[in-house]
């Protein structure tokens, strides 16, 4: 473990913390992207699956249940909870393009031809993509609420500081492990916009509206 | 092993 892993999770962490929040609070899932979430509590399925065989810590075990855990709470949040607030005309987002392709790339490249790796690999590609949904929404809204915007930034900066804790690690361990690392460079790039509008826009007091 | 190892990350 090291500086740049333990931040990075506990980003990870508060993203998830704040956007169950944020809809908890305020009753309501407007803004937000449903499928998106589908798709993280997809990813955290396929990457934990390792919790019914191997215990590495109780750090790790807690964490993977507490995303877990929070995953499904949010999807159930959105679709059946708190429904009739679900803005699906804007979340429109082609799944299947994305979950499809990916599949079939999990079985291509991959470190070991094993279920459990398959499944990692799978929940590492599609995590790098699993924010498409919602970056698309806002784009079709044109704006996001300032509490969505931070959700997106602390989920941005996870992965950020999973790059650095991978050349750290590089460095230190002689550990790599290139599907994550270039999983994660797409990941954070993807992000790259919404933090330039985040930085210049939302830390200034502005709401974050695209370009009206 | 050390593939456990390296699946220490979230």
């Amino acid at each position: 473990m090291n500086i740049f892993r333990l931040t990075g999770d506990l980003s990870h962490l508060a993203a998830i913390i704040i956007l169950l929040l944020k809809i908890w609070k305020t009753r309501s899932c407007a803004g937000i992207s449903g499928k998106s979430q589908i798709l993280f509590a997809l990813v955290f399925t396929t990457r934990y699956l390792d919790l019914l065989t191997s215990f590495i810590s109780l750090y790790n075990t807690s964490m993977k249940f507490i995303y877990i855990g929070c995953a499904y709470a949010t999807v159930y949040m959105i679709y059946a909870k708190f429904k009739a607030t679900y803005d699906g005309n804007h979340d429109t987002f082609r799944v299947e393009f994305l979950v499809v392709p990916i599949g079939g790339l999990a079985f291509l490249v991959n470190h070991d031809f094993s279920p459990l790796e398959i499944l990692w690999t799978f929940s590492i590609y599609l995590e790098s993509v699993a924010i498409l949904p919602q970056l698309f929404m806002i784009s079709k809204t044109g704006e996001a609420e300032t509490i969505t915007t931070h959700y997106l930034f602390f989920l941005g900066l996870y992965r950020a500081l999973y790059l650095m804790n991978w050349i750290w690690r590089f460095y230190f361990e002689g550990f790599f492990d290139m599907i994550a690392i270039v999983a994660g460079v797409v990941q954070t790039i993807l992000y790259c916009d919404f933090f330039y509008l985040y930085v210049t826009k939302v830390l200034k007091g502005k709401k974050l509206s695209l370009p009206a | 092993d050390e593939s456990e190892k390296d699946k220490d990350e979230l």
